[in-house]
């Protein structure tokens, strides 16, 4: 479902060259669920990034769900993310002026589909946010306008999806409820790929990679320590 | 230097009101370093608006450093937290057309300190960003823009600092640094007062609130379990 082939990513900013991701290779089945664990500024959201063809890799190929989208232009990325991918970023971008059901519905109704109404009020019960569908981003609590994002996502019902700090904001209990419904997501047979900094997640993922200064330093099942 | 009295926060929505404090009693030291724990919409959040008077109580009253906030008009509330409040938010709130060290220049010139600059390189240097002190905010990671609007409320130098969730993009190693840098502060007389979900931090603190659905429901030292 997802291959990363010798993938690097620089930015250049006048005479200093930062280096986010140096010589990934990655490959990810569906019905898998990875964790990417690692410090913060270690290339975690530059990597889903490049999955999600957000951003483009400064060398190496990217290949999800069958097509190569390393250069591809606006419009196709822009359709292959519609289709394939479901993106909770790290700082929700939700759209302030829809409530949290039209948020989740502008995401279901990209993909067109007849139910939209009703997909957007199970998922929204199934992040606990049943009674708070008709309030907008600024009048949730943090943790809340999360859970709006992470609806949002699952409401898409793509193949691939990417999780970038999805309980950052979250209480433990809540978090756990969360990462229960990504889980149920990878059963149902998509790639689902978790970044975090939470070793408390990694222990429920198949895989933990993890990431140091823009590199793969370990890659296999979860540390029982 | 910090004294709530029977403070309650209510949301009225249409036919629906929303309770996100309700008679909240606190009094915080000089010196003290207290953290707020408690789920996801249970009132941490405008626990910290009410301190810094942000936003204003239903009923109640707020008193900080002496000064009877409560019913302050729009240009005292300023005043008050431009000489009272550091404040570290959730959504980090950075100038996105400023760099790392511009935006804590502006925390720092808001007190019309002479030594404005040498104090934001200390600052940014003392949350690790040295190397990115003229980056801009999107050119950095997630947890590299929290630390920049840490050392933004740190620059202020002010007696009350109010941090919400200041590790929640960060590893552990790097939110352990962040959290002796606050409570440094604590030492140096200030009254720090940290909400998150993390039950690892509220170790480290004198005192630890646990907010439950809008009420205190226990205020004491941490536990030791
Ligand atoms: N402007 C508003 N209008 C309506 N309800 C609000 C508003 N701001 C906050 N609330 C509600 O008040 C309650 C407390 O919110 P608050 O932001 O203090 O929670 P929190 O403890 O900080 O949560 P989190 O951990 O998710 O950040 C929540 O149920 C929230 O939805
Ligand atoms: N547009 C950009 N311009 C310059 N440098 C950038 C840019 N975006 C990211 N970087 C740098 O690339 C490195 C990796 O960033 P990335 O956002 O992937 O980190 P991260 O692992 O997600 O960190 P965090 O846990 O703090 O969110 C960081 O050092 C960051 O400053
Ligand atoms: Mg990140
Ligand atoms: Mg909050």
């Amino acid at each position: 479902m997802i291959t990363l082939k010798s993938i690097s990513k620089r930015y250049e900013m006048g005479s200093v060259t930062v280096v986010a991701l140096h010589g990934i290779n990655l490959h990810v089945d569906p019905g898998e669920f990875v964790v990417v664990l690692g410090p913060s500024g270690s290339g975690k959201s530059t990597l889903l990034n490049m999955i999600s063809a957000l951003d483009s890799p400064t060398e190496g190929t990217v290949i999800v769900n069958g097509q190569d989208v390393t250069d591809a232009r606006q419009g196709e990325k822009f359709a292959f993310r519609r289709h394939t991918i479901g993106f909770i970023f790290q700082t929700f971008n939700l759209f302030p002026s829809l409530t949290a059901r039209e948020n989740v519905q502008f995401a279901v109704d990209l993909r067109r589909r007849r139910n939209g109404d009703s997909v957007a009020e199970e998922v929204l019960e199934s992040v606990g946010l049943g009674p708070r569908m008709d309030h907008f981003p600024h009048e949730l609590s943090g943790g809340e306008q999360q859970r709006v994002a992470i609806a949002r996502a699952l409401a898409t019902g793509n193949p691939v999806l990417l999780a970038d700090e999805p309980t950052g904001e979250l209480d433990f209990r809540t978090g756990v409820q969360i990462l229960e419904l990504l889980e149920a997501q990878a059963q149902e047979g998509k790639a689902v790929l978790v970044v975090t900094h939470n070793r408390e997640i990694s222990r429920i993922a198949d895989r933990v990679i993890e990431l140091g200064s823009g590199e793969i330093v370990s890659d296999g099942p979860p540390w029982e320590g």
